[in-house]
């Protein structure tokens, strides 16, 4: 007696199958190659995610060297990226996208239940069978910290040339030219590169095009935020050294401007929704340094507004701005030397930090948070631009 | 009763410095 069996058509249940001598092609097209743009309009983060289904085959058929040898070069293949892109910022924060996404996804699938609470019953059946792979979580996150690191080095080489001009010599303001101190010649930072000069807006570009990249390639919103609280602590440092160091921008005048100026970076912040960021916070110094510049500098009750104020100036700070402030005319008086002895009294019972400067190239801790995806395996569709044929959808 | 899941298998992996050095290194070895 025949029996027939109906065979169902098998549905697709997120993994990708290759034979293990496709791995350095399967490396080669969808990391070291692949330009992001070739991505554009597919789901962000998608090289992460063919990897996921990758590892996860590994893991079913229980084939221990096969992850690891993905994972290795992998991992290898970022670095290689990164090093040959290292002044690019569109490709540092791709890489950076998918390896904390491929990190999420080794944490959201890896079964341990602090990571699952909001998986769907689909995506549960997704994680993996075998393998314990917080060890290579370990890598992928350290691989992080370094990517991040070289996202913030790229932002800031770009933005620096900008912003010596931008916050201290540029003048938005009407009117404000005729009331600059007079008998100084304009010095420009980047008077090396001839008379390239920049406003607020070429500051304000840069970061709309950081942002939009960044969110465009599906970086995790925490770091976005961490990125631009880094970057705004540089422009406020880069910014208060210069201030320190140059009499001819401790005027009323700078002051009103720089005041403006960060009043336009806190406007930006909040229109990209970014105002959660700690990035205003990092500011304070240099908003209180404008308006130190601003406030009247001749009374007792000025001398206490002042110490009262300032805060986040050390005395050093203060007390250097006050000897550099210029005058902006024969009507208005130098700051006496009685009234910086008293402001001097007033704080020598704070514990300030001896250094005058900043230090610019200081940066925060970078944090992580765990960061699951909605998106189920078996719905992601592999674009035939990527040449991954040779993987099977299993 | 629930079937409970196999326990995992703990994947050593070397660290990011290490995996350098093995990098490193076959460079080296290559001509």
């Amino acid at each position: 007696r025949q029996v027939t069996v109906q065979r169902k058509e098998k549905d697709f249940q997120g993994m990708l199958e290759y034979h293990k001598e496709d791995e350095a092609l399967l490396v080669r097209n969808l990391v070291t190659e692949l330009k992001p743009q070739a991505l554009a309009g597919t789901v962000p983060c998608l090289p992460a995610y063919i990897l996921y289904m990758c590892i996860r085959h590994a893991d079913y058929v229980n084939d221990d060297l096969k992850v690891h040898s993905l994972l290795t070069s992998t991992i290898n293949g970022i670095k290689k990226v990164l090093k040959k892109h290292n002044d690019d910022f569109e490709m540092t924060s791709f890489w950076l996208s998918n390896t904390c996404r491929l990190l999420h996804c080794l944490k959201q699938y890896s079964g341990d239940e602090g990571f699952m609470t909001q998986n769907t019953a689909k995506q549960n059946e997704h994680c993996l069978k075998n393998f314990d792979l917080t060890e290579y979580r370990q890598v992928l996150s350290d691989l992080s910290i370094q990517i991040y690191q070289q996202l913030i080095k790229i932002a800031e080489g770009l933005l620096q040339p900008m912003i010596v001009s931008a916050m201290l010599e540029n003048e938005s303001i009407q009117g404000l030219s005729g009331v600059k101190p007079t008998g100084y010649r304009k010095r420009s930072s980047s008077m090396a590169d001839g008379d390239s000069s920049y406003c607020l807006e070429a500051i304000i570009r840069q970061m709309n095009s950081f942002h939009t990249i960044m969110c465009d390639q599906g970086l995790d919103p925490e770091i976005i935020l961490q990125v631009f609280k880094q970057l705004f602590y540089m422009i406020n440092a880069v910014t208060l050294n210069n201030l320190l160091l140059r009499k001819d921008v401790c005027s009323w005048s700078t002051g009103m401007q720089l005041r403006y100026n960060i009043s336009q970076l806190e406007e930006w912040l909040r229109g990209r929704n970014l105002h959660q960021s700690g990035a205003v916070q990092t500011m304070e110094p240099l908003i209180q340094a404008a308006q130190l510049l601003q406030l009247k500098k001749k009374t007792p009750e000025d001398a206490e507004a002042i110490c009262s104020l300032c805060t986040a100036l050390s005395t050093q700070q203060i007390v250097k701005i006050l000897n550099l402030y210029t005058p902006l005319n024969e009507f208005e008086e130098r700051v006496t030397v009685a009234f910086i002895r008293t402001i001097q009294a007033q704080l020598q019972e704070r514990n300030d930090p001896q250094q005058l400067l900043l230090d610019f190239k200081h940066m925060f801790p970078v944090l992580f948070p765990f960061n699951p995806s909605s998106l189920t395996m078996d719905s992601i569709h592999i674009p035939a631009c990527l040449n991954l044929e040779f993987l099977n959808e299993v | 009763s629930a079937q409970r899941p196999r326990p995992r298998v703990l994947l050593k992996a070397p660290t990011l410095a290490e995996m350098e050095e093995m990098t490193t290194s076959e460079e080296e070895e290559s001509p």
